[in-house]
């Protein structure tokens, strides 16, 4: 995996040996490679529905931003970034996360890895719920913002002249014969003609869960007309798990470095 | 300060001839062999190479590039000789055989940023820094 390529006058140095490096010798470099990029072992991703999905797409949007200004690296976003480089309509990545890209030193998206829809005889409240897997976080690394993302499509059915007002909730606790107690983030009134990526602002939310994971008890969405009437996420133009690969909803989280990363001695 | 201990042993010179030790003259350490000289060489990096590109989204791989060459007088000919590189040069020229050259190093690293999934498929954007050689010089 390591080349040697030809020096500007078109001969490789003379004092070195071109030889292919030993099996050994290619897992040492490896482990060694894996070692700097702070990765205790090689990724075992399970692609089950394929690289591109939205946070995957949404992640390489970032990376095509900032490619081309790695001499000040991310901390040069802002110069560089460039909406040209979004490779759909209407964009994943915005400005806005440029602008926590200009302060970050990692960021990650998560794969939504539950999404149930539940509906309450009682009320007929409807809502679906999310998880995110935030326990593997490296050490020192501190959320400086968190966005939870989901589509919206143009809604063409019996509400397209409707109003929504769609809710996210944090779960605080969990019951078996009653409603999980909830925390509302945050809410957003949109027509129903409206179409693009939404984003809910969960930082303090996110940086609970790093901290202690055990209150990680998801997310839940829900949605109502202007008139108060509970709604189906799906009626709402809301693209969940059967929708389209590209518009999976996801969870994106940006991190600065709060301490000194030592590699540990092998 | 070296002028008076010159002049001093100047005079223990005369009054107990002796042969001096043979000093390299400037000659024996002029880089003209510039096949020899500090300077940065190419060498890439291929995660694709590696079989990583399940994993690794993106780059394909990075100039990782590494320095190469001797340190020897004029380090004005080498890239960024720092204050330290002559003083290590003097002290080798007096003590050949136990200080070494200066060394042929990075002075200039760059960052790269890494795109990949993780165990559970999440996908880190992270910028790893001083990954790659921009110049070299003599330290």
């Amino acid at each position: 995996g390591v080349n040697f390529l030809l020096d500007g006058a078109n001969e490789i140095h003379a004092s070195f040996i071109h030889r292919r490096l030993r099996t050994h010798e290619k897992r040492e470099m490896q482990k060694e490679i894996l070692s700097i990029l702070g990765l205790p072992h090689r990724p075992r991703p399970h692609l089950a529905h394929g690289k591109f999905n939205s946070a995957p797409l949404f992640m390489l949007d970032l990376y095509n931003s900032i490619s081309g200004g790695d001499d000040e690296g991310l901390q040069g976003l802002l110069d560089h970034y460039k909406p040209a480089v979004v490779t759909q309509s209407p964009p994943l990545a915005t400005l806005q996360d440029s602008t926590f890209l200009n302060d970050a030193d990692m960021v990650m998206s998560f794969v939504n890895l539950v999404e149930n829809d539940r509906e309450f005889s009682a009320d007929r409240r409807h809502h679906k719920e999310f998880r995110f897997n935030l326990s593997q976080i490296p050490e020192g690394e501190a959320v400086t913002a968190s966005e939870f993302r989901i589509y919206k499509d143009c809604v063409s059915n019996a509400f397209k002249n409707e109003t929504f007002i769609i809710s996210v909730y944090q779960v605080l606790q969990e019951h078996e014969d009653r409603e999980a107690d909830l925390f509302l983030l945050d809410a957003r009134t949109l027509w129903a003609a409206e179409e693009g990526w939404l984003e809910f602002d969960i930082t303090a939310t996110s940086n609970l869960w790093v901290m202690s994971p055990q209150h990680n008890l998801g997310l839940q969405l829900n949605v109502r007309t202007s008139a108060g009437h509970s709604m189906m996420l799906r009626d709402a133009g809301l693209v969940g798990r059967d929708g389209p690969h590209s518009k999976q909803p996801f969870m994106v989280a940006f991190f600065k470095v709060s301490e000194v990363h030592v590699r540990t001695t092998r | 300060s070296t002028a008076g201990r010159r002049r001093q042993q100047s005079r223990n010179r005369s009054t107990q001839p002796q042969e001096a030790p043979r000093v390299p003259s400037m000659a024996d350490y002029n880089s003209s062999d510039q096949k020899t000289a500090c300077r940065k060489h190419e060498l890439y990096v291929s995660f694709r190479e590696l079989g990583w590109q399940d994993w690794i989204i993106a780059p394909e791989g990075y100039a990782a590039n590494y320095c190469d060459g001797e340190c020897s007088f004029p380090l004005n000919a080498h890239m960024n000789a720092t204050n330290h590189a002559i003083v290590q040069t003097l002290v080798h020229l007096m003590n050949p055989e136990n200080v070494p050259k200066p060394c042929c190093a990075p002075t200039k690293l760059n960052a790269i940023s890494v795109l990949y999934f993780d165990d559970n498929s999440n996908v880190i954007l992270k910028k790893y820094k001083n990954m790659v050689v921009r110049a070299c010089g003599c330290h």
